[in-house]
């Protein structure tokens, strides 16, 4: 269970803050607009009114002992900004920042944002590229034939290489990725002599149809 | 090469516009707001100032020609479901708008746009899932080792079956799907005995260095 602050309750934000509330997270929400705060309040564990550039209200939220903190503020860029730097100022851990505009988002990198997230505009080029061609992604995702599956490797598969178990030959399953138990960092597209350890979570593509044989779907 | 139509010039909107010129097709922009017309008439094919809940506006734009038309204006949801009236009327084609809430949204859906998009809302729940646990996809676009390619398959590799190939153990490749060049499905997930055919672009996932050695990125 962690803990994360959401500095802005715009579609975005709100977005943000009523999932990992519903992912089990602690999250606190402020905006300065108190209707909005007021409307999620039963959807989060804290809603407070506050100016995100006052030094004075962020300093007694705490900031440092957040996991991660969501800057969601959009069109008042010079707010996101100094928002920015007070936070990072009382030590902030890790704060995703959404960014208004690429220029934005680059002051934001330069100050020592984390990561910056542009949702407008990246929705923008993913719907600008399923309409030119669905992305692989996109027909797994559409299709109701094949689904994409994080299951814990089975006791008969652990110990056993990537070309042992042989799912491509056997059930046409596409191995994608291990992920590790042990926290070490996900095997992406594991080797053919690669073993599955205990504990990992397989990640495959394939035909519903046998992945139900497996009873991974 | 197709026609698109994109109603407002703002974040989502622009991005749409810009990328699906980038991507070869003729794309017409309208806004009501002249600034952000001139601000993205060199990067689309038209832009044109005019106020999409006027029915002379959109009439002479010849609604019904373009292959979709996407509806971005966010605040203002009356004006957004009023111009979606009005391009139904015309005998659009496809209308894909986004939406401001999920009300908004349910309206859009009833009189009969074709599908609906939540930019910030979804944008917010991958940051949320991402917090949270990474998700196969966006550790394979954060990492700075692997890609997800898409390549046509190269001479040599036309008519082996993905068994032969063995990319996994030559190259720690995996193939996740086979897009065929004869206009038929994507085979997802290819079995060990199908082969690749003459103009498949093969769909895969690798490190960096070795999709290098094969000069698939
Ligand atoms: N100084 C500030 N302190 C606290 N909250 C702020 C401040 N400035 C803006 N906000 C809040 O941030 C939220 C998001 O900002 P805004 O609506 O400008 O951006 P947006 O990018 O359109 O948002 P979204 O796309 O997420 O709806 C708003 O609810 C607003 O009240
Ligand atoms: N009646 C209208 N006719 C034409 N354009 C309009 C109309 N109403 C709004 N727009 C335009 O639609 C665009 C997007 O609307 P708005 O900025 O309200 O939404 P938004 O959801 O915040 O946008 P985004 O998130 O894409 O930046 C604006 O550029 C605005 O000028």
């Amino acid at each position: 269970k962690k803990s994360y602050l959401v500095i802005g309750a715009g579609r975005f934000g709100s977005s943000v803050a009523r999932t990992l509330y519903e992912l089990g997270h602690d999250v606190m929400v402020i905006d300065n607009n108190e209707t909005l705060i007021q409307q999620i309040s039963n959807e989060v564990t804290d809603a407070i009114t506050a100016n995100a550039v006052s030094e004075t209200s962020l300093k007694s939220l705490g900031v440092r002992d957040f996991d991660a903190i969501v800057l969601a503020i959009g069109f008042d860029i010079q707010a996101s900004i100094m928002a920015a730097i007070l936070l990072l100022e009382l030590e902030a851990k890790h704060i995703i920042a959404k960014a208004q505009t690429e220029l934005h988002g680059k002051v934001l990198h330069k100050i020592g944002v984390h990561r910056v997230v542009y949702p407008e505009r990246d929705m923008g080029q993913k719907i600008a590229h399923s309409l030119n061609a669905p992305t692989i992604i996109d027909l797994i995702e559409l299709s109701e034939e094949y689904s994409v599956v994080e299951v814990t490797a089975p006791e008969n598969m652990v110990g056993k290489t990537i070309k042992d178990l042989d799912l491509r030959a056997r059930y046409g399953i596409s191995v994608i990725a291990l992920r590790r138990n042990n926290g070490n960092k996900t095997n992406i597209s594991p080797a053919a002599e690669d073993k599955v350890l205990p504990g990992d979570i397989i990640v495959a593509v394939g035909e519903n149809k046998f992945l139900k044989k497996l009873e991974w779907v």
